[in-house]
């Protein structure tokens, strides 16, 4: 029987909106002990994913951007609650990230899904 | 029969040494396209890992630090390329991070395995 993204995926995603400063993202960030913060728009709906690894392009680059839709990535690779593992953990491969936002049917963010994850699967008992 | 840590780990590692700039650590994250660098000292030892997540640490606290070794982890949580790829991916989940410098009997860095990587696991064929 194959594993859900449903069974590994954390419920807990802190997230953030698209006008906010990237500092309130850094500081998010740590709080959450996170590198992905999902970004929402007014309406609640996922428009964007920020991470460490974007924070760290604002301060290599000389002309400091300051809010979170200046850097963000929009066009997010998310999953869903019944995606098979097996597939979502090929596409962080295959995209070269670390976390996908697990989406419902109106594309608010539910949950998330990080790489580090898949380590439940190979506990004793793990994911269930 | 088992993965081992060198049948998916990355063998091309962007390191660097702990008295260099946070600016060069996030340029070389940028350029590597990756989230974590192993930090050498003089004789080419392991002597820490710096990551997005502390450059963007460096972000959020007013006191800007500006060398690796102020921002960087020394306890560093290492694999092995004979290790059961199970016993790797359980280290990452317990610890919450995402991935483990590569190290040999002399504690070099030969390779690094980021958690990402498990998605090899996962393809028809995938990790031979
Ligand atoms: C390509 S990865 C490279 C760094 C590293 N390999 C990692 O796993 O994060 C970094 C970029 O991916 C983007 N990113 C991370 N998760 C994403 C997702 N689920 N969908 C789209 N882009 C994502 C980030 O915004 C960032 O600009
Ligand atoms: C605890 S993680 C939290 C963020 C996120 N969960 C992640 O996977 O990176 C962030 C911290 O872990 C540290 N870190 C990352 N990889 C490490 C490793 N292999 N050994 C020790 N510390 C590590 C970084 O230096 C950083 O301060």
């Amino acid at each position: 029987k194959m594993v859900l993204v449903q069974e590994i995926m954390q419920r807990r995603v802190v997230t953030i909106k698209e006008d906010q400063d990237i500092t309130d993202a850094a500081k998010k960030l740590l709080k959450g002990e996170t590198n992905h913060l999902p970004v929402l728009n007014e309406e609640g709906r996922l428009t964007g994913v920020v991470t460490t690894f974007d924070i760290a392009k604002a301060v290599a680059r000389p002309e400091r951007k300051v809010k979170v839709q200046d850097v963000m990535t929009r066009n997010v690779i998310t999953t869903l609650v019944d995606e098979p593992i097996d597939i979502a953990a090929q596409k962080m491969e295959h995209h070269r990230i670390s976390a996908l936002p697990v989406v419902d049917a109106q594309n608010q963010c539910i949950a998330i899904l990080h790489a580090s994850d898949l380590g439940k699967l190979f506990k004793p008992g793990g994911s269930r």
